[in-house]
């Protein structure tokens, strides 16, 4: 079972800190800081890591393809092309491999969501957040995230919400639609999907320690007024996320990726 | 007695919260942010606010020069160009003046200080931060600030306040320095004079409403896990840079600007 996640953003947004916090991995153990001018010389380059987890007793080979640098360069017209290059690679590799001999062990690289990163000091979305999505919308299904919610009071993370949707609703993009719940679901599922489409886009907050409150573990952000609690739910929205991803809909992201995304691509690869 | 303080750094980093909170007005009372294409449109344009205060005594024109926009466009130049412009024009004016018949009710705008925001989330200083301070730093004071600093732990803060002044030496940019404190102050003064050096940049937070924490009516940002006192000093430098700006060294930041940047610029006028 494949998954491929791609997060976009730029850099110092906390993106691969909440990889590590959704998948509990260290991906990033041995990640080094290019200084300033490193940073703009490497025209933005993507990372690709793979790794094979187990949730919920299924094995599952997960790919984070990273963009970094993004936002970063002066100059973002090659951020939204290599991103939008990657995400058709992974496509015409898979329409190569499907019309082969060996389909049956055929690898799914293709991507299967896009985490977007909307940083929390920004108004609403900026013209770089319209211009990247609006080229990858109808390949990939964007989920929007706003990242380092605990910079956020909660009034401004309400207002920063209904800005979002608002600037999705008038600029058309087009992000991953939950898929309505079957209505012969019981109650308590009902409202668990109630609740996550009530809260995207989801506010997370995500740290790389492990500290002591109460007597329980918790994955947190330690600051001289409070700790920031990454799991509890009033602190951010990361547990819906992590459970949108990772058990609910997971599925219908590979599903939408294949039957609509996909399929848009191959039925311009065959026209041309 | 007039006072002319520049604020530098890209919108929503707290720059007016951050004003309001320091002279404990509302001078941006009737701020609209504007929409994204707005912004991009309106190239940067200097926004000028004066208002009288009294502190400690002392009648004060305070002059507060915003310069809206910088570093949300997506190409930057423009903005360095209009700050280093605007305090040139400050400059010419007063050369003017002085050489003029009414020299008794001169007016001095010129810019006595520049706060330089550096967002929380910046590695260190970006590619755009020392364009624009190389600019600045041979005609005015700067201050370097780290913006929105609740957002990061008290590691963190160590951490950026120690790789800016890192990069600072590095890229050779002369900030504001802060004179040697006199022998013969009281050791009270000295001590507090050493903790203020030690601070820089001043990693600060601002807020715009006012709330009850035991008692006490404080100026700080309501988290569900914790209240940041904007006055509190293990919470922020706030109380720092305020002391430092209206109290200790508001003196010094004027006759550095007559002394040395005032007089570069005279020198220089006068040899062409
Ligand atoms: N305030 C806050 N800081 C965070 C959060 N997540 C990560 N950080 C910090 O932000 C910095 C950059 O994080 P990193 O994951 O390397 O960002 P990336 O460049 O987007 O991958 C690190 O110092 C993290 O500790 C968060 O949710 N809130
Ligand atoms: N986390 C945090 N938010 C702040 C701080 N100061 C201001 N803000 C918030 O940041 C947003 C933008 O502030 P504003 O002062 O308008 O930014 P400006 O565009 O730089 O003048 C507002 O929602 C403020 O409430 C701060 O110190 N910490």
């Amino acid at each position: 079972f494949d998954f491929t996640l791609m997060v976009v953003g730029e850099s110092g947004l906390g993106k691969s800190t909440l990889i590590n916090s959704l998948f509990l991995g260290d991906l990033y153990r041995n990640r080094t800081i290019p200084d300033v001018h490193d940073r703009l010389e490497k025209t933005t380059t993507i990372e690709k890591k793979t790794m094979e987890i187990e949730e919920r007793g299924v094995r599952l080979r997960l790919t984070i393809v990273d963009t970094p640098g993004f936002g970063d360069a002066i100059n973002c017209e090659d951020s939204w092309r290599v991103c939008s290059a990657y995400v058709d690679d992974q496509f015409r590799q898979y329409f190569t491999d499907e019309s082969g001999l060996n389909r049956r062990h055929m690898q799914d690289n293709r991507v299967h969501c896009c985490l977007y990163f909307v940083p929390p000091w920004a108004h609403s979305l900026r013209q770089v957040d319209v211009e990247m999505m609006r080229r990858l919308h109808r390949k990939v299904n964007i989920v929007v995230v706003i990242a380092k919610a605990d910079s956020l009071t909660v009034m401004e993370v309400k207002k920063l919400k209904a800005r979002i949707l608002q600037d999705l609703e008038d600029y058309q993009i087009q992000v991953y639609q939950f898929p309505e719940c079957d209505s012969d679901e019981d109650e308590e599922f009902k409202q668990q999907d109630r609740e996550l489409k009530a809260a995207v886009p989801f506010a997370v907050v995500a740290a790389d320690t492990v500290m002591e409150v109460g007597g329980r573990r918790v994955r947190g952000r330690q600051y001289p007024w409070g700790i920031v609690d990454v799991e509890n739910p009033r602190h951010s929205d990361f547990t819906k996320l992590r459970t949108m991803l990772i058990s609910t809909h997971m599925q219908d992201l590979k599903d939408v990726t294949q039957d609509v995304h996909y399929e848009n691509f191959r039925a311009q690869c065959i026209s041309q």
